[in-house]
């Protein structure tokens, strides 16, 4: 059976929102080493890879493998329900067909208790190769949300170029072209807004901005962002969580 | 021109 409390509802709220947009019925698989999702978005462009280690939580217990199958709009609708700072713990039998969740204010005076039934979700699993990436880039989560947001003005797909000089958002539409250039930098005053770039072969790929505005809706659950690309291969973008991340496989436009 | 590709063309089913 599965038990787990996290002492403020919000770490799981706010991952629920930033992810729920893209993902219908997936199965939540736990363990003693924690709550993981993998799912394909409905386009199959994007693969989400969750990751909630145990040691997030401030009571887990998994002796046995769990598996929750649920659709992830029903999970934020009953998170809604919870206040940031309530106290949450999900419960769930073996093999049973409901997620049990409750939440208690910090007073312990007021309980909530939403059963969500569960459903048997037969979905497909990609193995996920283990790649070397030409270039890495670490920086703000905002400031990449901001640059990409910018050139959706412009148009339906970016495009971004990695090499020694730094990282290029570039985008060309009816209206005209625009570009965003980054030198990487290191801002000893906030770290976050730093640039590092490590790189062992420039690379170049084109990617959808409108899939790429879902994705970084994860910026409200990290400072930074960590950009993975390497040619002809989708791009790995990850946010770390403090005790696990949410992770993208996004696949590129490709020449034709 | 470009199109998109999907991650079928990349990974590989489990």
């Amino acid at each position: 059976m599965l038990e787990a409390k996290l002492d403020a509802a919000s770490q799981l709220k706010k991952i629920v929102e930033a992810i729920r947009d893209m993902l219908g019925e997936c199965n939540i698989e736990c363990n003693e080493t924690g709550l993981a999702l993998q799912s394909l978005d409905k386009s199959h462009i994007v693969l989400v890879s969750l990751l909630l280690g145990s040691d997030g939580f401030s009571e887990y217990r998994c002796d046995r493998g769990v598996t929750l199958g649920l659709n992830i709009n029903s999970l934020a609708t009953v998170l809604r329900c919870a206040n940031n700072d309530d106290i949450l713990t999900l419960r769930s039998e073996d093999r049973a067909n409901e997620l049990i969740l409750t939440f208690e204010d910090s007073k312990a005076d007021r309980i909530s208790e939403f059963n969500l039934r569960l459903m048997d979700i037969d979905q497909e699993y990609l193995a996920i190769p283990e790649t070397e990436y030409a270039a890495t880039v670490v920086m703000s989560a905002a400031v990449l949300q901001r640059t990409l947001r910018d050139l959706s003005a412009l148009s339906e797909a970016v495009t971004i170029e990695i090499d020694k000089e730094g990282i290029r958002f570039s985008a060309e539409g009816d209206l005209g072209k625009g570009s965003t250039h980054f030198k990487p930098c290191v801002d000893m005053e906030n770290a976050e807004n730093s640039i590092n770039i490590t790189l062992s072969e420039p690379v170049s790929l084109s990617f959808n901005l409108q899939y790429f505005s879902n994705i970084t809706k994860a910026s409200s659950l990290s400072s930074t962002v960590t950009l993975q690309m390497t040619a002809g291969m989708p791009a790995q973008i990850e946010y770390k969580l403090p005790s696990g991340h949410v992770r993208y496989y996004f696949a590129p436009k490709i020449e034709d | 021109t470009t199109q998109q590709a999907t991650l079928m063309n990349f990974f590989s089913k489990k």
